[in-house]
């Protein structure tokens, strides 16, 4: 495992600490996207189906058990939690799942590596991924005073997959064979949408005022 | 193979 990949999966595991610690400091999911959260609780399932049936390394296995407890934790607190769903945003959080679901769904039945129920699943959750963040950038543009802990947690989700890129090219270029067409394009979708998002992110940084997208 | 590279990523 390379540098960038761990570094990649660390950012990727700090996103769930900070969304977390946003939710259960404030008691408030103000201005998160239960929609995106469903969304990316799918993705884990039906990417991690061989959790049990295809043993990697520890790590693998111990991260695939976080990323999908902590999806399921984050959408308990979310729906469940009787101080906290109450500040759930539901009016403005109205992105409709099946102009993402639908068509991620039609695309890996149509582009994959192999036509077996395993590998067709995978691939929808690698097309769902990339574009499983939308709901959740609708919603930021909507929300005044987007609070730090919220900016962060957007802007550490959209630098994992940046980082993910960085993995790829080295290796690419230090494993014969690897190639991943449908990752590939499939991440730097994923990391384009963030590309505003960043823009706005770091001038705010810099400038040092709370962040606020343009609507 | 192809489908076995990239399962060992999260």
């Amino acid at each position: 495992m390379n540098i960038f990949r761990l570094a990649g999966d660390m950012v990727h595991l700090l996103s769930f600490v900070v969304l977390v610690l946003k939710i259960n400091a404030t008691k408030s999911c103000r201005g998160i996207s239960l929609k995106t959260q469903e969304l990316y609780t799918l993705v884990f399932v039906c990417r991690y189906l061989d959790l049990f049936s295809n043993f990697i390394s520890m790590y693998n296995t111990t991260m695939k058990i976080v990323f999908l407890g902590t999806s399921f934790a984050i959408l308990y607190l979310m729906r469940g939690h009787k101080v906290i769903k109450v500040t759930y945003d539901r009016e403005q959080d109205t992105f409709r799942y099946l102009f993402l679901v639908l068509p991620c769904a039609l695309l890996a039945l149509l582009i994959h590596n192999a036509w077996t129920p395993f590998e067709v699943v995978w691939t929808f959750s690698i097309y769902l991924e990339a574009v499983a963040i939308l709901p959740q950038l609708v919603l930021l543009q909507r929300t005044q005073n987007i609070d730090n802990l919220t900016g962060n947690y957007v802007f550490l989700l959209g630098l994992y997959r940046g980082l993910y890129i960085l993995n790829w090219i080295y290796r690419y270029f230090t494993e014969p064979h690897y190639i991943q067409w449908i990752v590939w394009i499939s991440g730097i979708v994923q990391t384009i949408l963030y590309l505003d998002f960043f823009y706005y992110y770091i001038k705010s940084w810099k400038n040092n005022v709370k962040l606020a997208l343009p609507s | 193979d192809e489908e076995d590279y990239g399962k060992d990523e999260l």
